[in-house]
């Protein structure tokens, strides 16, 4: 047990709950602990230890910092995964808006045949962006609708395609499949797609999202990370475990329901946020 | 696996005659770090294993018994009671139609759930039910509970966008009673317990209709925030049960700890799956021995 003046039980139960109920996970939470704990005679103050956590946070998600990538293909592919109810559809009709703005044309797959009125719903984001979505019946086979969305994007001269999967839960091991057979005949529809797979995590999950990351990367090529809901009262802390053990970057952030509630991710914002 | 975790630590207690505040120090922390990791909120598992410590201590360590099973043992049954308590059973005893209202943060399960419910009602129970769409604001809601209601062929009323949701709440329940319905559940947006407009929205729902049965649908991987999400939309609605949806998942599950701690309302139904009929009643023992790991 570590202990001078400053770095006091009293002390250590307030960091624990600042960093625990901020989603950071026990892994996380250690890890950082132990470094208050070997640097605990430096400390003059309890917000001196507070910056010191901060700091060394923030390193972590610097180092793992990139910015949403450029389009360098064309089309550029954009893979959407994730847990059922994360947030995917919603942040694809918010990511062609910002493509829009950048002058870009974005076309949309309604690559999630099987939940009831998903096509509907990308339909919607797609009327209110005025772009084209790649659509077939329910029940369709969603790598063909990918695969015909992919053609259809390259025919069209598309400036990037944004393609919408179904919810799945990354323990059901029939859905991985799928979406690995999805990523696959993308790929055969244009070499070297998807150039970029993005996972949609929703802020309000624990640390199963950290599973979620390591499962869906072993899967598929997770190359981003978009997470959503950050306009709630959720911290999503469990971003700094998943920064640290799969070095994945956080591209952007969901604020809100609205097309325009996308943000860039800012390694300095969120950390401020995690001690409020 | 928390319990061989548990096993080791008391294997030194074996014969020690009496657990003591020092001999399951360690065992007490792994029990903290346990439920930490299963996402139970931070000062919920503080609670928690204090009460098993007070319970654990003094407790005399028969020679034959293993103190570690007997901790687990008195941890377990804390839990279940935590979870057990209360009425499980769905509250349909009013005159109909009975009303029942879902709420929850978005994306938590609700749309799902609320046609889940229906196909129980309607085939487990013969109850004749009306699906009411009060989600006027996200794309293709109404859309998405009407092509539930007609895979179950049970009735929906016909909401559309641009109505208010407390008028369609309101009108539902007229045609309800025209349609002799037995139970009508009302399915509603997704929103943040912070968003004041949303919350007001909801409780206006709640009060114009008087429902019987009030659900909170939860995200199974939900983590600390559950405390803070579950109070307040317990203090705004006075909700009389819970749904965990994607127990299907492989996500520990503390939320259910976590809102059970905040709102004391009893978990009613499990969401094990995308489909219809993946829908199970709770079980308290299950969840449980989930949450130990
Ligand atoms: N408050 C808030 N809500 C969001 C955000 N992003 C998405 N949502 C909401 O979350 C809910 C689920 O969004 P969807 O886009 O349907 O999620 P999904 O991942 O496509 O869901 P499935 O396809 O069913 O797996 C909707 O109510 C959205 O409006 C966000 O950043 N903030
Ligand atoms: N695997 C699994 N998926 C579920 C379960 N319950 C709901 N879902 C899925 O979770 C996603 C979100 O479900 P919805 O019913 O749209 O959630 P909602 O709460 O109505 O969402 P909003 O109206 O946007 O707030 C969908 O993909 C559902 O199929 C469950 O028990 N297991
Ligand atoms: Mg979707
Ligand atoms: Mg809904």
């Amino acid at each position: 047990l570590f202990r001078n003046n400053v770095v006091d039980d009293d002390l250590i139960e307030e960091l624990e709950e600042i960093l625990y109920t901020a989603d950071m996970g026990v892994a996380t939470v250690s890890w950082l602990m132990d470094l208050v704990n070997k640097n605990r005679s430096q400390f003059k103050s309890g917000d001196d230890v507070k910056l010191f956590l901060k700091e060394k946070i923030r390193e972590v998600l610097v180092q793992t910092y990139k910015p949403f990538p450029e389009l360098t293909e064309k089309p550029t592919v954009f893979l959407m995964v994730g847990v059922n109810g994360a947030g995917k559809t919603t942040t694809i009709g918010k990511l062609a808006h910002k493509f829009i703005a950048q002058g870009k044309v974005p076309v949309l797959a309604a690559g999630d045949t099987f939940r009831a009125a998903a096509v509907e719903q990308l339909k919607v984001w797609g009327e209110r962006n005025n772009c084209t979505v790649i659509s077939d019946k329910d029940g369709a086979d969603p790598a063909s609708v990918a695969f015909n969305a992919v053609n259809s994007a390259v025919s069209k001269g598309a400036d990037v395609l944004l393609v919408d999967t179904a919810g799945r839960l990354q323990n059901r091991v029939n859905l991985m499949e799928e979406l690995i057979k999805i990523n696959r005949v993308i790929g055969k529809a244009k070499e070297g797609a998807p150039h970029e797979t993005i996972i949609v995590i929703d802020a309000n999950n624990g640390q199963n999202a950290l599973t979620q990351a390591k499962q869906f990367s072993e899967a598929v090529k997770v190359t981003g990370i978009i997470v959503t809901k950050l306009d709630g009262s959720a911290k999503g802390g469990v971003l700094i475990g998943i920064a640290k053990e799969l070095g994945l970057p956080v591209y952007l952030v969901g604020v809100g329901e609205k097309i325009e509630d996308l943000r860039p991710f800012d390694p300095n914002e969120f950390v401020d946020a995690l001690f409020e | 696996q928390l319990t061989d975790k548990l096993e080791a630590t008391f294997k030194k207690l074996r014969g020690v005659g009496k657990l003591t505040e020092d001999n399951i120090k360690d065992g007490i922390r792994e029990l903290k770090l346990s439920l930490l990791e299963a996402d139970v909120n931070f000062k919920v598992v503080k609670e928690l294993v204090e009460k098993v410590k007070e319970r654990a201590l003094g407790t005399e360590v028969a020679k034959s018994i293993n103190p570690g099973q007997m901790f687990i043992k008195i941890f377990h049954e804390e839990l279940v009671a935590m979870l057990g308590e209360g009425d499980h059973s769905l509250n349909l005893n009013v005159r109909p139609p009975a009303i029942i209202l879902m709420a929850g943060l978005q994306g938590s399960g609700k749309t799902t759930t609320a046609g889940k419910l229906a196909f129980l009602l309607k085939n487990k129970m013969k109850k004749r039910v009306l699906l009411v769409p009060a989600d006027v604001y996200r794309p293709a809601a109404i859309d998405q509970l009407k092509t539930l209601a007609a895979k179950i062929d049970v009735d929906v009323y016909p909401s559309e966008v641009g109505m208010d949701p407390v008028d369609i709440a309101v009108k539902s329940v007229e045609y309800g009673k025209n349609n002799v319905a037995d139970v009508i559940i009302i399915d509603t947006a997704g929103r943040l317990q912070v968003d004041e407009e949303m919350m007001d929205e909801i409780e206006n729902i709640k009060k114009a209709v008087e429902p019987s049965e009030i659900l909170f649908v939860a995200d199974a991987m939900t983590g600390q925030e559950a405390v803070n999400v579950a109070a307040e939309f317990h203090k705004r609605l006075s909700i009389t049960g819970v749904v965990l949806t994607k127990m299907d998942g492989d996500a520990r599950g503390g939320a259910a700890l976590s809102i059970n701690a905040a709102t004391g309302a009893p978990l009613k139904f499990v969401g094990m799956g995308e489909k219809i009929d993946q829908f199970e009643v709770f079980h308290p023992e299950r969840i449980a021995g989930r949450i130990v790991g």
